[in-house]
């Protein structure tokens, strides 16, 4: 028996959000720890690590692990179907072929329920080593959004250079090229405004623009996002989603030819 | 021009 509640359906909304760009089915592996999820987009450019612990839900039962394949677009039907207040457990019987979601109101009178077939998909896992990064960067991650935003109107890629100094997201196209600059902040009200940056040696990548657009739907999980690069390796941006885990996108940067 | 490798090419399938 698999049972999992969360309190809020607009987190399950938001999760779901940050990774239906990228991903059209994807296996959700349950465990006593939590739910986890690995998965490539279509490319095999890209990478979806989601990570949501056990403590992070109202309530949480997983007697036998259990991997549920779901078609996303499947799930995003059900899931508009919820009130954000409204309250959501996901259901499944060991050995099952369905899910359940379960929609509460929070006054508990109205009580929906939305049975899913779930697929058998093919899991293709990547190892993924731990890795001292080169740079890692902290910022907003509104303004990553909007910087990746802004950028992808004038080329197909971006090249970040990380100093010490800051940070630099630059594009070049046809109509000319763009280069925004942040540097560390000084000090700051709100924490997560802040823009900081841990360096052990400067790192010039590029990435191709569309997969960092597609990362920044994860933006409403968290004021904060970070990047972690380091030469020719994948880089990582991680959303910490407060009190249930992360998700991490990873992403393989281009090379000249 | 710029080549985009997969991510294959960084990690090992498990």
């Amino acid at each position: 028996m698999f049972e999992a509640r969360l309190i809020s359906s607009g987190i399950l909304k938001k999760v779901l959000d940050a990774i239906k760009d990228l991903l059209n089915e994807a296996t959700f592996d349950c465990s006593d720890s939590g739910i986890q999820l690995q998965a490539m987009d279509n490319s095999h450019v890209s990478l979806v690590s989601l990570n949501m612990r056990s403590d992070g839900f109202d309530k949480y039962r997983c007697d036998r692990n259990l991997s549920m394949g779901m078609n996303l677009a499947n799930m995003a039907k059900i899931l508009k179907c919820a009130n954000n207040t409204d309250t959501v457990t996901i259901k499944a019987q060991d050995n099952a072929d369905t899910v359940t979601f379960m929609f509460e109101s929070q006054n508990q009178e109205k009580v929906s329920d939305y049975e899913m077939k779930l697929m058998n998909l093919d899991q293709e896992h990547l190892g993924i080593p731990e890795t001292d990064y080169a740079c890692i960067v902290r910022m907003p991650s509104h303004e990553f959004a909007r910087i990746c935003r802004d950028l992808t109107q004038f080329g197909e890629s971006v090249v970040i250079t990380c100093t010490k100094e800051g940070v630099r997201f630059s594009a070049s196209g046809d109509s000319g090229s763009a280069n925004i600059k942040l540097a560390q902040t000084s000090s700051v009200d709100k924490e997560e405004e802040a823009v900081s940056i841990e360096m052990q040696e400067p790192v010039t990548l590029t990435f191709a623009c569309q997969y960092l657009n597609s990362f920044t739907k994860a933006t409403p999980l968290s004021p904060q996002v970070s990047l972690s690069m380091s030469a020719d390796v994948p880089l990582v941006v991680e959303y910490q989603i407060p009190d249930l885990g992360h998700i991490r996108y990873y992403l393989a940067p281009k090379i000249e030819e | 021009t710029s080549e985009q490798p997969k991510l294959g090419s960084y990690y090992e399938y498990e």
